[in-house]
């Protein structure tokens, strides 16, 4: 299959949780999947894996650059088969904070990693900043599709709006297209009506709507998905229902991005 | 008196409210200000000039690199004369987000900017990652003591604590000291308890609590900090203690930031 995403947006949106439960959901389907953590909050897998793993940049810090490796020094697996790598970042204040995406791809590429036949590769990204390493997934089109996830708030529509403006300029010349937005309604003030605006203002949809849901919370405390804890749930049901969207989901697009004006104008509107 | 200070924090947790409404007080208490925004987002001096003022990244893009400038193409004065400076940022994907910040501090030295005889200077920066241009006002001294911005809830105590550790690195080397947190409990589910402990485990205080005001967003309206447009309200009242505070506070210190996992143990008590 080799389907290629990236799940971009703003810090805490929920991306770790979309690319999580994407994950389980696309295993549940039979499908070999591989999910790449590229936040140096280093966070996405531990629900698929039930534990936090050693990250690319952790390892090799502490063991040495120039030792000798196997995949399995970087690469653990987790529920239904699920393979999770994390990236890990710096120390704050030490160079690049997407340095460790840039050091990881370097490390797999070497072991091997990406030759294997995977059905799904998701790569979930940190969206605050759209530079150095967090670009590359997007860039250099380790992810062929991003799907940016928002609730119906200011601040997350505007990293949304910046993660397009990085995708509209490196989608032209092999970096990957906008899939769509995932409405993640993640409190009180969310205005759906807003999200759905963006997405056709920017060319494309909103490929799935994810509710609130205190299961995710309590699947979270036990390092599980819901898709794991809770599977006969209505929020699983939810995850399935994404996963099977981004399986036919043909449509990657170069969005039209709005302008400070625009994004300003749309806030308003909340 | 040279006070130069830097406001840090997570995206969207009241930096430039804050910045804002301090410059705003600083000069009813008759101190010269100077209000630098460090964040591409470019809003922070908003609602002290009344309108978005070009950033210097924008007209040296526009008018060209090269060109011949003065301080009056950058610099724009506001509510109480508070001297006015917006970085930008370079468009999402071309390069290193914190790049309007070197820029920045390059154009305005040699247009002798910092020469000028302030009383205080206030640093407004974006907090989502610490690395390339957003570590210089912290790296380089520009500010002296940096106050972080957090309310109660995981995703900004993560972020705060990831500045600590960028403050603990420089902070030794010539670098900013941390002065304490700024407490804004922003929304319903804040925990005020949880700051309090996190200030004390890093070795600092809470200098200020900022309560949910609707009058914040109210005067945002109208471009207008609280300090000009409600001035005898509580919020305003509050903002004017704080300022006060931050005058007579010497207390700047190397702080002792916390781990991954102790930022986590904290985590789990909200
Ligand atoms: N739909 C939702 N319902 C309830 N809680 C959610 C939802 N989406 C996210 N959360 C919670 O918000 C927090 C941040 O989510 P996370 O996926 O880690 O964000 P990110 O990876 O974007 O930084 C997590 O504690 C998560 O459980
Ligand atoms: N104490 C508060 N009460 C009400 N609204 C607030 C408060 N603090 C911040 N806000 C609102 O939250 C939004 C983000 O604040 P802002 O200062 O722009 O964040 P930042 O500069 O950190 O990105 C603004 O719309 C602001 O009015
Ligand atoms: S490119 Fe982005 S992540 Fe890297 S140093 Fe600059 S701001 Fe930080
Ligand atoms: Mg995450
Ligand atoms: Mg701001």
């Amino acid at each position: 299959n080799d389907i290629r995403i990236g799940i971009y947006g703003k810090g805490g949106i929920g991306k770790s949780v979309t690319a999580a439960n994407l994950s389980a959901a696309f295993s549940e389907l039979g499908l070999k999947v591989l999910q790449i953590g590229c936040d140096p909050k280093s966070d996405s897998t531990r629900n698929v894996v039930g534990r936090r793993i050693p990250t690319v940049l952790g390892v090799l810090r502490e063991r040495g650059y120039t030792q000798e490796y196997e995949l399995d020094d970087f690469v653990f697996k987790g529920f239904g088969g699920v393979t999770c790598v994390e990236a890990g970042g710096p120390e704050p204040g030490v160079g690049c904070a997407g340095r460790g995406i840039l050091t990881m791809v370097e490390t797999l590429e070497k072991l091997g990693l990406f030759e294997e036949e995977w059905d799904v590769t998701i790569y979930d990204v940190l969206g605050d900043v759209v530079c150095g390493g967090f670009a590359v997934p997007i860039r250099e089109g380790y992810a062929r599709t991003i799907y940016i996830v928002t609730s119906g708030e200011f601040m997350p529509l505007y990293a949304a709006n910046n993660i397009g403006i990085g995708i509209a300029r490196f989608g032209e010349r092999g970096g990957a297209r906008l899939g769509g937005i995932i409405h993640n309604a993640r409190g009180a003030k969310d205005d759906a009506g807003v999200v759905s605006e963006f997405a056709e203002r920017v060319g494309c949809t909103v490929i799935g709507d994810i509710p609130r849901s205190d299961l995710i919370l309590k699947a979270e405390t036990e390092m599980k998905t819901v898709i794991e804890a809770y599977p006969e749930s209505d929020i699983a049901a939810c995850f399935m229902d994404l996963a099977a969207q981004i399986l036919e989901n043909k449509d990657g697009v170069i969005p039209r991005m709005l302008s400070d004006e625009e994004i300003e104008e749309l806030g308003k509107k909340i």
